[in-house]
């Protein structure tokens, strides 16, 4: 039996419309730790990682792992029947071919349930090597998501140079090139800053607003690497998610896109590199 | 010119 409830049912909603143009089937690994899929788009180019630990869920049950095979658009169908603020409930038996998904309104008045159908799918579980990146970037997801759709209008990729103090991304096109640095946001920018008014004496004025870019940088080695911007532009799509997204790169490796997901877990998504032929 | 690398080549087959 694996049975799943989730508060706050938005959550859900917003990390299926997040994967569901990326990946068409996948499976949901459900376990005791939680409730995981790992999937890779059609073309063997991203991945998607997504975690939803069982401490987050309101109520959790798992009596022994389960393999829930979907087709993420079907999914994505039905949990667009749940209402924001409805509670979502997950639940399948170990040897069933259907998941219900039960919504429940705030005020316990409607009460809907869903079956869908289960798919067996044949994937290959990649293993994820734990990297030490050369490069990590914390920035406003929204920022992120602003620069991606911009330089889409102009070039198909993306290149990002990472340096100590900024993140410079780069792209060209047939009507010409742009390029967007993002500086590292100083210490003390980052800090309360104290702003002393006549009326109120001193009054504490909180600088790390969703304004500005709030770039934080970590960084053991400079690196540039380039990407295809159609697959970013789908990864911001879990930009509601997370007020901040976090990319981490190394040279010749894929990027790696986290958005995190408050008390639950995490999506993550990679992305190999252009290389050169 | 560049072109789009795969994942199998960074990532192990389980």
């Amino acid at each position: 039996m694996f049975e799943a409830r989730i508060l706050q049912g938005s959550i859900l909603k917003k990390v299926l419309e997040s994967i569901k143009d990326l990946v068409t089937d996948a499976n949901f690994e459900c376990t005791a730790n939680g409730f995981a899929l790992q999937a890779m788009d059609s073309s063997h180019v991203s991945l998607v990682a997504l975690m939803l630990r069982s401490t987050g869920f309101d109520h959790y049950r798992c009596d022994r792992d389960v393999t829930m095979g979907m087709n993420l658009l079907n999914m994505s169908k039905m949990l667009k029947c749940a209402d924001n603020d409805d509670t979502i409930t997950m639940k399948a038996d170990d040897a069933g071919d259907v998941v219900t998904f039960m919504f429940e309104n705030p005020k316990a008045d409607k009460i809907s349930d869903f079956q869908m159908k289960l798919m067996d799918i044949d994937t290959e579980h990649l293993g994820i090597p734990d990297t030490e990146y050369e490069a990590t970037v914390k920035m406003s997801s929204n920022e992120f998501q602003r620069i991606c759709r911009d330089l889409s209008s102009i070039g198909d990729t993306v290149t990002i140079a990472v340096t100590k103090d900024s993140v410079k991304f780069t792209t060209s096109g047939d009507i010409g090139e742009a390029n967007i640095t993002c500086r590292r946001t100083s210490d003390g920018d980052m800090k309360e800053e104290k702003v002393k008014t006549e009326e109120d004496g001193e009054k504490v004025h909180n600088t790390k607003s969703s304004e500005g870019q709030n770039v934080d940088i970590d960084l053991q080695e400079p690196v540039t690497l380039t990407f295809a911007l159609r697959y970013l532009n789908s990864f911001c799509k879990a930009t509601s998610l997370c007020e901040n997204v976090r990319l981490q790169l190394s040279k010749e490796l894929p990027v790696v896109v986290q958005y995190l997901i408050e008390d639950m877990g995490y999506v993550r998504f990679y992305l190999a590199p252009k290389i050169e032929e | 010119a560049k072109k789009q690398s795969s994942l199998a080549g960074f990532f192990e087959k389980r």
